[in-house]
């Protein structure tokens, strides 16, 4: 990716993690659609052999020999047969049959988290410079489990088998599906299994936000990554005939539109069905559109498809309007007509203008690459939002990463959207979504798991939670751009990921296999669904107390249920909740001491110890945080604070409060 | 109906690998003979070794309650299909 790389502050530290040996020795295997082989980012100049304990294989298939694999790209592997199953035999005509990648996700989430550096690299000049990885030296295994017709459990469960016998050391799935308890999700039971074996699990958040319960991946044992943008834009201007700009964004690279302003027309006016404003295929009638500039509103089929839907009815450009349910999200895209997104508000204005003026005209102006945007990040709208629908006591996502607007690179077989009258060719597509943020974090992950190889997955994870940041220089909470307003741990998890603090950061909150078997014994998991998910046969000690509340997780959920007396809620009842936790000293001798902020002074959050000495590394101690709050009305939700520190660190935690 | 009947759907099953009968030298054998027992068409798509102790198939409803029925099978799962994000 370009820009992520210094948004991160990666280049503050480039002298010794990219560089470091240690980061060459780490694997990252990607879920997805395969690899496209020939991508520069898969260049593996100047890498060392290949791990010797590497056990992986680069699988013969239609377009894909052993030759394609190499010392960056170390294994490639394609898993069939659940799709062919479901829904016959693969088209080779339309894809192939071999690791592959014929549409591009894959080789985007897979140099994302790992590429190698890349002088020059843009999508028709946009987000020009030099593209990396987040792990630029380590390796890439690349397991294709997603074909045309989706990604099928059985082939997700046999990718990740392979994955984990292969000897990767982080596993990357910028994939999700329903929501599911953990024993009959395939991927929290692959998950599972990968963790026990030291390997850290990311996953995405999901994209269907900004609604509330809309997250997937929620296992505790899997890292949940939510989407956040960078302060990088495309700006694509659009004026209109009465003189009026706004400034939307596009990454369209063809001809540009005249100086003069053109008719304009609202789709819907230019349709016959009800849905007409969205630019359905088959929905616009050519002669109200043809030479015209079409307002569509989003949502429903593809950004780019509506574009193709103009041009092919002979509009020559496209206003594309949010509506409610991305507010003022703008997501860029390389159209075939010259369009502009633009935020509902300003669509809202184009709109009003469009029904009081007679003879309606716009024009757009593209302005390239403009960087420095500020406030960011910001929560994407798309990006899935907390509480957990699963365990309500685990706060996710974990944490954001850059999600918007993400150069990498694609693959040969499709142009930049994907869609089949695209007959350009990139090397570099930008892109957005959950998986874009995900292989963020699974390289950064290979590079902290390189300079701590010690480290457990959870030991890591907790690194980049506690050292994420949740407001800007200003001391503002980070913004949701759903709502423009502050953002929220349902919506941030911990914060957005601050890899190079997460090198260093004092305190982890650890976490074992026996931790998380405590865990399913808090929830009273029958023995069948222990051995469903954890493939042994355990019984839980009856003479222990489990509490979901005592998992060592390095941030906090506490639904509060509202106490019923004489059948109704009663103001008066008391709730108390008591979490205990572990932190591990992996930094030096240090005494931290704790401090709370909370928005609300309805929860009354007694920490005790308030202070904790560390004399030695790998020390650990214990403390427990009372939560203690009246009842309050249903639906009610309030967030807090708990920071650990010794002046030099902080180890930072969100809690969440939810009152049911 | 009877086109219903014979309708197949792929399916992951669990297996607990504890109680593999001592006839069996591999775990690979005794879910082969398994699905043998309740089918004499499906194959097997794959097994697994890692994440689960089991193997994924195609079957029809009947051959997937008589498969529930034998020892040492935890669970039947319809395979699920997954999204890109």
């Amino acid at each position: 990716t370009t820009r992520t790389p210094l948004f991160l502050g990666l280049d503050r530290n480039d002298g010794f993690i990219p560089q470091s040996d240690s980061t060459g020795e780490m694997i990252v295997g990607v879920l997805d659609t395969g690899a496209w082989p020939e991508s520069q980012s898969f260049d593996d100049k100047g890498l060392g052999a290949v791990p010797s304990n590497w056990k992986g294989q680069c699988e013969v298939g239609k377009n894909f020999n052993f030759s394609s694999c190499n010392r960056k790209l170390i294994g490639a592997r394609f898993f069939s047969k659940g799709y062919e199953a479901t829904l016959g035999p693969i088209d080779e005509t339309k894809e192939s049959k071999s690791p592959r990648d014929d549409d591009g996700h894959g080789t985007h989430t897979s140099t994302t988290a790992a590429g190698s550096v890349v002088e020059g690299a843009s999508l028709f000049g946009y987000a020009a410079g030099a593209a990396r990885g987040m792990a630029a030296r380590a390796r890439v295994a690349t397991y294709k489990v997603c074909w045309l017709g989706g990604c099928f459990s059985a082939d997700i469960l046999a990718g990740m088998d392979k994955a984990i016998e292969d000897g990767v050391n982080v596993i990357s799935m910028s994939l999700g599906g329903g929501m599911t308890d953990y024993y009959r999700d395939s991927l929290a039971i692959g998950a599972f299994s990968a963790m026990e074996r030291g390997i850290l699990v990311s996953c995405s958040a999901g994209n269907a936000g900004p609604s509330s319960f809309s997250l997937s991946n929620v296992a505790p044992w899997i890292t949940t990554v939510g989407a956040g943008t960078l302060d990088r834009d495309f700006p694509a201007y659009v004026t209109l005939g009465n003189g009026k700009n706004f400034s939307g964004v596009s990454l369209y690279s063809g001809k540009p539109l005249s100086d003069s302003l053109l008719p304009l027309i609202y789709a819907g006016n230019a349709s016959n069905f009800s849905n007409g404003n969205l630019c359905m295929k088959g929905t616009l009638i050519p002669s109200k559109v043809a030479g015209k500039i079409v307002l569509c509103d989003r949502g429903v089929n593809a950004r780019v498809q509506k574009g193709t839907v103009v041009k092919e009815a002979g509009g020559v450009g496209m206003i594309l309007a949010n509506t409610e349910a991305n507010g003022e999200e703008l997501v860029a895209d390389a159209h075939l007509l010259p369009a502009s997104a633009v935020g509902q508000s300003d669509g809202d204005i184009i709109k009003r203008y469009l029904s009081s003026d007679a003879n309606p005209t716009a024009t757009i102006t593209f302005a390239g690459t403009k960087v420095g945007i500020q406030p960011s990040p910001v929560v994407a709208a798309f990006s899935s939002r907390g509480p957990n629908s699963i365990t309500p006591d685990i706060l996710k996502p974990d944490v954001i990463a850059p999600g918007v607007n993400i150069l990498a690179g694609w693959t040969g077989a499709a142009g930049p959207t994907g869609l089949a009258v695209d007959t350009r060719r990139v090397g570099f597509n930008i892109i957005s979504g959950t998986s874009m943020s995900c292989p963020h974090v699974s390289g950064l992950a290979a590079m902290i798991k390189a300079v701590h190889p010690d480290w457990s997955p959870a030991a890591v994870r907790s690194a980049l939670m506690t050292t994420a940041y949740n407001t800007y220089k200003t001391g503002a909470m980070i913004q949701d751009i759903a709502t423009g307003k502050a953002s929220t741990p349902f919506d941030h998890g911990s914060g957005h990921v601050d890899p190079v603090s997460a090198l260093d950061p004092g305190l982890v909150y650890d976490l074992a296999v026996e931790d998380y078997i405590g865990f399913l014994c808090a929830l009273n998991y029958s023995q069948v669904q222990f051995t469903l998910l954890a493939r042994r046969n355990f019984t839980c000690d009856p003479s222990k107390k489990y509490s979901v509340t005592d998992l060592n997780y390095p941030s906090f959920a506490v639904p509060f249920e509202t106490a019923i007396e004489g059948g109704g809620a009663s103001a008066s009842a008391t709730s108390v909740v008591k979490h205990t936790r572990t932190l591990t000293n992996v930094g030096s001798p240090a005494t931290y001491k704790v401090s709370v902020s909370s928005e609300t002074r309805s929860v009354k959050i007694a920490v005790q110890p308030e202070s904790l000495t560390f004399s030695s590394p790998n020390e650990k101690k214990t403390y427990t945080v009372t939560f203690t709050t009246p009842s309050m009305p249903s639906g009610t939700t309030s967030f807090a604070r708990l920071e650990w520190s010794d002046g030099k660190h902080i180890v930072g935690s969100p809690i969440a409060f939810t009152w049911t | 109906e009877e086109q219903l009947k014979m309708e197949k759907t792929t399916y992951i099953v669990h297996m607990a690998k504890s109680q593999m009968p001592a006839t069996f030298d591999e775990h690979a054998h005794w879910y082969a003979s398994s699905l043998e027992s309740v089918s004499d068409s499906a194959e097997m798509l794959y097994t697994y070794d890692n994440v689960i102790h089991g193997f994924s198939t195609r079957l029809t409803d009947q051959e997937a309650k008589s498969l529930e029925g034998l020892p040492g099978i935890l669970a039947i799962l319809p395979q699920v299909r997954y999204e890109l994000h």
